[in-house]
């Protein structure tokens, strides 16, 4: 499964 | 990455370098006899930074960076990460702590109940959020906080007499740094499908538009050449 959408901003 | 957030993170990373530069400037006056005038002027006069802002900021970088050891992203984002972390609570620190630099903090002025702040960011996290989870929701609650945290540093600013140039550049350069995530957001929604983040969108404009009357004040002081000043 996709992993859950990490945050990629700061 | 884009351009426009590359030249959001260095701005936000210039805003924290001003603020450690002016700490720094506090620490080393104090050491000096005192008959330096630049010394006589930070120690007397209150050094316009807001603890109450300070340490919003500190709970908005412990509450969204959950991730850092989990989600790994890139090397510049961890490094990023832990810069913000790291100087956010030190800043903390030493206006708490440290002997010389408390002494330039104004807590009379300071009175911002900024736990009014946080309650309701959380309350609402609670309510608006991505994902119902503990890290999706503290991270929610960075991104209201983060979007209010400036209103204490604002009022005090309106409070002191005369603003210095690197208290009035660390609120500039906090400000800017927003506006450029923004236009970010708008690179990224044109170039990237289903790339939509409603929450941090209107987090993100909501916060810019606070710093649009201090935008205002700084650029007409800017261009009259004139002494920063906020009206009360």
């Amino acid at each position: 499964i996709e992993d859950e959408a990490a945050h990629d901003e700061l | 990455m884009n351009i426009f957030r590359l030249a959001g993170d260095m701005t936000h990373l210039m805003s924290v370098l001003v603020l450690l530069l002016k700490i720094h400037t506090i620490k080393s006056c104090a050491g000096k006899s005192y008959p330096c005038s630049l010394c006589f002027i930070l120690l007397e006069s209150s050094s316009g930074i807001s603890l109450k802002t300070q340490e919003l900021y500190a709970l908005v970088f412990a509450t969204r960076y959950l991730d850092i050891f989990t989600d790994f992203i890139s090397v510049y984002n961890t490094i990023m990460k832990l810069i913000f972390l790291g100087s956010s609570f030190s800043i903390v620190w030493y206006i708490r702590r440290h002997k010389i630099v408390r002494r330039s903090y104004d807590k009379d002025q300071d009175t911002f109940r900024h736990f009014f702040l946080v309650l309701p960011c959380l309350l609402l996290a609670l309510i608006i959020n991505e994902k119902f989870t503990f890290k999706e929701v503290l991270w929610t609650f960075s991104l209201y906080l983060e979007a209010v945290a400036i209103l204490p540093q604002l009022i005090l600013l309106q409070r002191t007499r005369n603003i210095d140039n690197l208290t009035g550049q660390y609120v500039f350069l906090l400000g800017a740094y927003r506006a450029l995530y923004i236009l970010n957001w708008i690179y990224r929604y044109f170039t990237e499908p289903h790339y939509v983040h409603w929450i941090t969108w209107i987090s993100g404009l909501v916060q810019t538009l606070l710093y649009a009357d201090f935008f205002y004040y700084y650029f007409s002081s800017l261009k009259n050449n004139v002494k920063l000043k906020l009206p009360a």
